[in-house]
């Protein structure tokens, strides 16, 4: 089963 | 000094059950330009979006940036008090640490104000680029909910493949599986019940269903619902909220470990 990515590791906190 | 006004009250309380499934607190970051606000749920899988700019409203007045760290919970009990034609006014001093919401009856014969506390929050943002997406498909919202709802019966993922024939939402689970094709539509009376896709690249991915529901109490905002996606990139879930702005929502797609 594929797992769940978090948003943070396509996007950065600014 | 910060004050709104909205002729109908029911786009806000729209607004409010479009968010308040994913988000129990958000900041509303008011400014000249109108009300923006940003904020992930509490896994940091999906990221609310919101923009009304301040010519939606009939009346917009910000003097200075305000931002309201507001609890949804506590903003849903106040407009329910509101009835769906009341005329609504905000407002909120600078600095203050709360907020009010006025509601007024068509024939002005009944006014009520609710004041709210604002709350601190951290603010958390996310810088989003522009992206070029492969694959922006264009639907009726309502069906778009209808799938989601129809599937999630199967699994907890869906798979969205799309190529230039069409999209194909799919979901597999103990019952069985599901697929479900949507052709672009050949010609419709109505803009609103069409389906098109725009595609540089088929791109297939893989979402939690959970969320896409979520997504889905949106729907009374908008008749139509733009997803926009791109090979490992979050899926972007928009509607637009007529001559305010949209909401949109970023999830971020299942990978196979």
């Amino acid at each position: 089963t594929p797992i769940q990515n978090d948003l943070q590791e396509y996007y950065t906190l600014v | 000094m910060f004050e709104a006004r909205l002729v109908q009250c029911s786009m806000l309380k729209k607004v409010l059950e479009a968010i308040k499934e994913l988000l129990n607190e958000a900041t509303f970051d008011c400014s000249d330009a109108g009300i923006q606000l940003q904020a992930m749920d509490n896994s940091h899988v999906s990221l609310v979006s919101l923009n009304l700019r301040s010519d939606g409203f009939d009346k917009y007045r910000c003097d200075r940036n305000l931002s309201m760290g507001i609890n949804l919970a506590s903003m849903t009990k106040i407009m329910k008090c509101a009835g769906n034609d009341d005329v609504l006014t905000i407002k909120a001093q600078d600095n203050a640490d709360n907020v009010m919401f006025m509601f007024e009856s068509q024939n002005q014969e009944k006014v009520s104000d609710y004041d709210m506390k604002l709350i601190n929050l951290d603010q958390e943002h996310l810088g989003i680029p522009e992206t070029d997406y492969s694959c922006i498909i264009k639907m009726p919202s309502g069906e778009f909910a209808r799938i989601c709802r129809d599937l999630s019966q199967f699994g907890e993922s869906v798979v969205i493949s799309c190529t230039k024939e069409g999209v194909k939402f799919s979901a597999a689970g103990d019952v069985g599986a599901a697929n479900i094709k949507l052709a672009q539509t050949a010609n419709v009376d109505k803009e609103e019940e069409a389906v098109t896709i725009e595609m540089q690249e088929p791109v297939t991915l893989t979402f939690a269903c959970r969320y896409l529901n979520s997504f889905t109490k949106a729907t009374a905002l908008s008749p139509q619902v733009q997803l926009s996606m791109s090979a490992d990139v979050p899926l972007v879930v928009e509607y637009k909220i007529g001559d305010f702005g949209h909401i949109r929502y970023y999830l971020a797609p299942k990978i196979e470990e």
